[in-house]
């Protein structure tokens, strides 16, 4: 079906959704930093 | 028979209104009912006020040892650590939007009402508990909601408590089981002086038939919304002020530690170790409950990324 | 309301004239679908068979024609303007609104000047203008106009018709996403299983070590 064939290659042009060198720094330093928190939790836990 | 509950019966009311029987037990009332409509218009208003306490009024009945809450409605003021303004500003306001709802055949009267504490969790202060011992002296039935829209955000779900306040001088028989949470130490003093003059009631909610439709309409844009939102991003400021907090706390403990080391006669052993215990326990468990709300965001960033990050053409 | 659901009677009405006309008949009735404002798909009405029989016949300008608007953008019509037949206005404004889609689907972010390249525009505001006037309240595109970037950042785009060969690189990309999507999932049950054993282990030593007191207390006293 032509129809749906158009709207799953709509859908497909949108991946990946976001790609960006800025999206990657922030992504990677909100996971450090969240890491970074999980690690004082565990000093404060011992 | 779900909507049956939004049915006004006006004698059964004032029958109730005249028999009282919340005189003689201060801890009559033990279960809440909150709409749907009510919850959602009283979080959005608290989260519109960002960092400022707002509050406002809620409408409804009562059922038993029940106060059942319809609707609720803003007030146009600010901050309720000064009572006496908030009561001036709003009066008129009250008494108007109180009328009018009359006009329209809203027969509910007002039952409470509620205010925020972003980002420091829900309780009352010294103030709220005057101000709402003041309201169960002329307003009765009268509840108090607080609600934390702050970490409502963090923690995926709605925080919020409902109280009521004892009588004055009253001592209640046992220690209040609530469930934890995190105080500020800049808080800690207003919450545990008065902590023990207010109870914490059971808190259900309920939705018409006309809320379930409405909210199935919506159920996709929700969906959707929190798909594309992240806790992470919208309360930073509020992870920085609790691990500030933690911080202090952590000073204090130390603190408090040193002092017991050179004077272990001054206290018996075993009420120190408890003490020494709580302290640091409940520090523990709110670096704990912090890193859990950092880690559940996290997760959700990564998941998202992986489903719609990965894929190439 | 969905492009595709907006142009789906169209596609009906256009493929039924398709199938009741033959030949040179066909030419008006192809100008008529490349112009119609609301129509931006034509794979349906290539495929209608009296329309695929004008391969190699004097008629075979309308199939390029017709092909030229399912893959096609302004720049291959200028590089094959002699072959092809003379286009009126609305089919120059749709083959530009097609070629913004054709941009859309190799890149997110479109800048002003490749657009005005690609479509002939002499300025910026002309080239706003056809993208919002055009394009998004046509409903073809959602998007944000970033004039400090000079740049439009495409957030949707409605698929096109699929080119030869197309099909193929989707599914393998379906496959590719399903595959993702199975071993994320995987991943997770097995870190749930892994946080329940954890949580158990912990409760097993918690409730050891508290037994291991209460002993040491009875000893003592």
């Amino acid at each position: 079906e032509s129809s749906l064939l158009r709207q799953v290659s709509s859908l497909l042009r949108r991946l990946p959704a976001i790609e960006s060198e800025k999206f990657q720094d922030d992504f990677m330093m909100e996971y450090n930093d969240t890491l970074l928190i999980t690690y004082l939790a565990m000093f404060t836990n011992c | 028979a779900s909507d049956a509950i939004f049915y006004y019966d006006e004698a059964a009311q004032s029958k109730f209104q005249k028999e009282k029987p919340w005189a003689n037990d201060p801890h009559y009332f033990k279960r809440v009912k909150i709409s749907a409509l009510a919850l959602l218009k009283m979080v959005v208003h608290a989260r519109s006020g960002g960092t400022i306490e707002v509050m406002g009024l809620m409408q409804g009945k009562t059922d038993g040892d029940a106060i059942i809450v319809m609707d609720a409605f803003a007030l146009p003021v600010e901050g309720t650590e000064t009572r006496v303004n908030a009561q001036a500003d709003a009066y008129e306001y009250m008494v108007d939007y109180s009328q009018t709802n009359k006009q329209a055949g809203r027969l509910e009267n007002v039952v409470g009402w509620y205010h925020s504490h972003p980002g420091y969790g829900c309780w009352l202060s010294g103030i709220d508990v005057s101000t709402q011992m003041l309201n169960q002296q002329f307003q009765e039935p009268f509840l108090a909601v607080v609600i934390d829209p702050t970490r409502t955000v963090s923690a995926g779900k709605v925080e919020i408590g409902a109280f009521r306040t004892y009588p004055e001088g009253y001592k209640p028989p046992d220690d209040p089981v609530s469930e934890y949470q995190t105080i500020p130490l800049n808080k800690i003093e207003d919450f545990g002086v008065h902590c023990k003059q207010y109870y914490a009631l059971d808190i259900t909610y309920f939705k018409s038939s006309l809320d379930c439709h409405l909210l199935d309409l919506l159920w996709n844009k929700y969906w959707v919304n929190t798909l594309s939102s992240s806790p992470l991003l919208g309360n930073g400021d509020y992870v920085a002020g609790q691990i500030s907090d933690l911080a202090e706390k952590l000073e204090q403990a130390e603190n408090h530690l040193a002092h017991t080391r050179y004077g272990p006669s001054l206290m018996p052993s075993h009420q120190r170790k408890k003490e020494e215990e709580s302290q640091l326990a409940k520090i523990t468990r709110d670096s704990a409950k912090i890193t859990v709300e950092q880690v559940h965001g996290l997760m959700s960033q990564v998941i998202k990324d992986i489903l719609f990050n990965s894929v190439r053409q | 309301m969905d492009i595709e659901e907006r142009q789906a009677e169209i596609i009906d009405h256009f493929v039924k004239q398709a199938t009741a006309n033959k030949d040179a008949a066909l030419g008006s009735i192809i100008a008529e679908a490349t112009s119609h404002p609301s129509l931006f798909a034509f794979s349906e009405i290539l495929a209608v068979p009296n329309v695929a029989e004008l391969e190699g016949t004097e008629n075979t300008v309308i199939l390029d024609l017709l092909r030229l608007f399912a893959h096609g953008t302004w720049s291959d019509f200028k590089s094959n303007a002699g072959h092809l037949p003379h286009l009126v206005p609305d089919q120059v404004l749709k083959l530009k609104q097609l070629t913004v889609l054709t941009l859309a689907e190799t890149n997110k972010v479109l800048p002003y000047d490749l657009l005005m390249l690609e479509l002939d525009v002499a300025n910026v505001r002309e080239l706003e203008d056809f993208l919002i006037n055009e394009c998004m309240y046509a409903g073809i595109v959602r998007g944000k106009l970033d004039q400090l970037r000079r740049c439009f950042e495409v957030q949707f785009a409605a698929g096109r018709d699929l080119r030869p060969g197309q099909l193929g690189s989707m599914i393998q990309t379906l496959s590719n996403w399903l595959g993702t999507s199975d071993s994320l999932l995987v991943s997770i049950q097995e870190k749930i299983k892994w946080a329940d054993t954890m949580s158990e282990l912990d409760n097993k030593h918690r409730k050891d070590l508290e037994d291991r007191v209460e002993d040491v207390k009875k000893s003592l006293s």
